[in-house]
């Protein structure tokens, strides 16, 4: 039996339109310690991996391992149907058919009980090794979203240069070029507005404007972004949420 | 001529 409360469905809805996007059908495994999912997009160049830990939850139980197969599309259907500050519960038995989701608005006494059909869904899990990184920036999730909305108007791609002190993002397109510089900097007093910087190697990596649009949506769950860069290795972008993350692994364009 | 490389030569499946 898995009976998982989030105490406002806002954030289940945040954590939905971080990804659904980029992956359509999703495994959600359910297990004692929380809930997790993975989902490569269909070109195969986007990885998403999403953790939520107990901790994110009001309630959370499941006695037994449950794997609910949700197509996102649908979900995002019932989701619109609560209200953000209701009580959501994900209700489902131990060999599930369909999941149950009951939004409560605890001041009307008001509930409302939608069941959404599970899907068989054929998906590999990818195994995620500890990859090592050259660089691991960390910043603002507004700013990082508005710099890759404004520069993805002129390039179909995205050039993130990190060099010792400066970080530098280029977009260079048809109708002109833009360039963004950022030094890394502390807020002491708002420290969700710093900007870390920690460089091994100078980094010179090129991304798809589609990917980056896709994973800004995740912005909506954390103040700040996560962003873990190599040469050898797909990006790393990661929204860190109470208990958990939403990642986003992106492989980079290169040079032919 | 920058190309998109996959995914699929980092990760394997578990």
């Amino acid at each position: 039996m898995l009976e998982a409360k989030f105490e406002e469905a806002s954030l289940f809805k945040r954590i939905i339109d971080g990804f659904k996007d980029c992956v359509q059908l999703v495994n959600f495994q359910c297990k004692e310690d929380g809930i997790i999912a993975q989902a490569v997009d269909d070109s195969r160049v986007l990885l998403v991996s999403l953790e939520i830990g107990i901790e994110a939850f009001q309630n959370y139980r499941c006695d037994h391992p449950v794997t609910l197969g949700i197509d996102l599309t649908s979900l995002s259907k019932i989701l619109r149907c609560g209200n953000n500050t209701d009580n959501l519960t994900l209700i489902a038995d131990d060999t599930p058919d369909s999941v149950l989701l009951l939004f409560e608005d605890t001041k009307k006494d008001r509930i409302a009980e939608y069941s959404l059909k599970l899907m068989d869904i054929d998906a590999e899990f990818l195994k995620i090794e500890d990859l090592a990184y050259d660089c691991t920036l960390k910043m603002p999730s507004p700013e990082f979203s508005k710099i890759v909305r404004d520069l993805s108007q002129l390039s179909d791609s995205i050039n993130i240069m990190i060099t010792k002190e400066t970080i530098k993002f280029v977009a260079d397109g048809d109708i002109g070029s833009g360039s963004v510089i950022l030094k890394p900097f502390v807020n002491m007093d708002k420290p969700q507005e710093s900007i870390n910087l920690n460089m091994d190697q100078p980094v010179d990596l090129t991304f798809g404007s589609k990917y980056l649009l896709d994973i800004v949506k995740g912005s909506a769950l954390s103040d700040n972004v996560g962003v873990r860069l190599s040469s050898e290795a797909p990006a790393l972008f990661q929204f860190d949420l109470k208990s958990g993350y939403l990642q986003f692994f992106l492989a980079p364009k290169f040079n032919d | 001529v920058l190309k998109q490389k996959t995914l699929n030569s980092f990760f394997t499946a578990a």
